[in-house]
């Protein structure tokens, strides 16, 4: 695992997230399902709690958009870069966006919404791309089973690293 | 035996896209102009193709083989590689 230069983090144990928009490939409601499932998979292993809010600026603020998006950070149409998120810090800090060029599903076919979004949120947590490549902070997108889908253990030690142990 | 193969080299379009890829993802500053920063030190291109080789765990030659250009061309998060 890596981490960031000064190695940012979340000082607070509930850090907020807000979804701006949705992607019109799935149903809000899995959208919402699985980015909580997605963030599920880093509160299970470290003292931090993740909380939805509907309005107003919360630390991650979640968009699907496509092209030029207003963060110098253009998407590149299908294929190529599916999403990007910002470490953790005020303002555009922790912010993630995927890119709604994409055919994001929730199965093997496309782009798979759970495991894309897990791998971003590990940026906003901090985690920087990791060389090994069953971590799931390795930079190209792999699909595997999200069936009982469970951290790897270079991510668990990664985001431990920052924020310890969450004690059961 | 001679075990040599023929090989091709990479065409300008492929050579392009490389840089592309490295000035976006192994580049520390984030300088991104690729066709000029590139073009003026062929040998910062190759650096950092060897870099991203070796990232990727791949042969490191500092050529652009067939091997690297898949992982170029793989989907992926828009993230650096390099941590910054």
């Amino acid at each position: 695992y890596a981490h960031f230069d000064n190695r940012p983090k979340w000082e607070k144990t509930v850090v907020t997230y807000r979804i701006i928009n949705y992607t019109p490939d799935l149903s809000q409601g899995d959208v919402d399902a699985t980015i909580a499932k997605a963030l599920q998979l880093y509160s299970d292993v470290i003292p931090l709690d993740f909380k939805q809010i509907y309005s107003g600026t919360a630390d991650i603020m979640i968009v699907f958009k496509r092209r030029d998006h207003g963060d110098f950070a253009p998407f590149d149409g299908q294929s190529g870069v599916l999403a990007h998120a910002f470490s953790p810090g005020e303002g555009h800090g922790g912010d993630t966006h995927f890119d709604e060029d994409e055919t994001w599903t929730l199965t093997s076919g496309g782009a798979n919404l759970f495991l894309v979004a897990a791998h971003e949120f590990g940026h906003a947590l901090g985690l920087a791309h990791s060389q090994v490549r069953t971590a799931l902070m390795y930079p190209t997108y792999n699909y595997v089973n999200t069936e009982g889908y469970k951290l790897p253990d270079d991510d668990i030690q990664g985001v431990q690293a920052i924020y310890g142990i969450r004690e059961t | 035996l001679c075990g040599a193969v023929p090989t091709t080299s990479p065409s300008q379009e492929e050579l392009s896209k490389a840089q592309d890829y490295l000035s976006q993802f192994f580049s520390k500053v984030g300088v991104s102009a690729p066709n000029t920063v590139w073009r003026s030190s062929l040998d910062s291109f190759e650096e950092t193709l060897r870099k991203m080789q070796d990232f990727y765990d791949l042969e490191v030659t500092g050529q652009l083989d067939t091997n690297t250009m898949d992982v170029m061309n793989r989907p992926r998060c828009g993230f650096t590689d390099v941590s910054q």
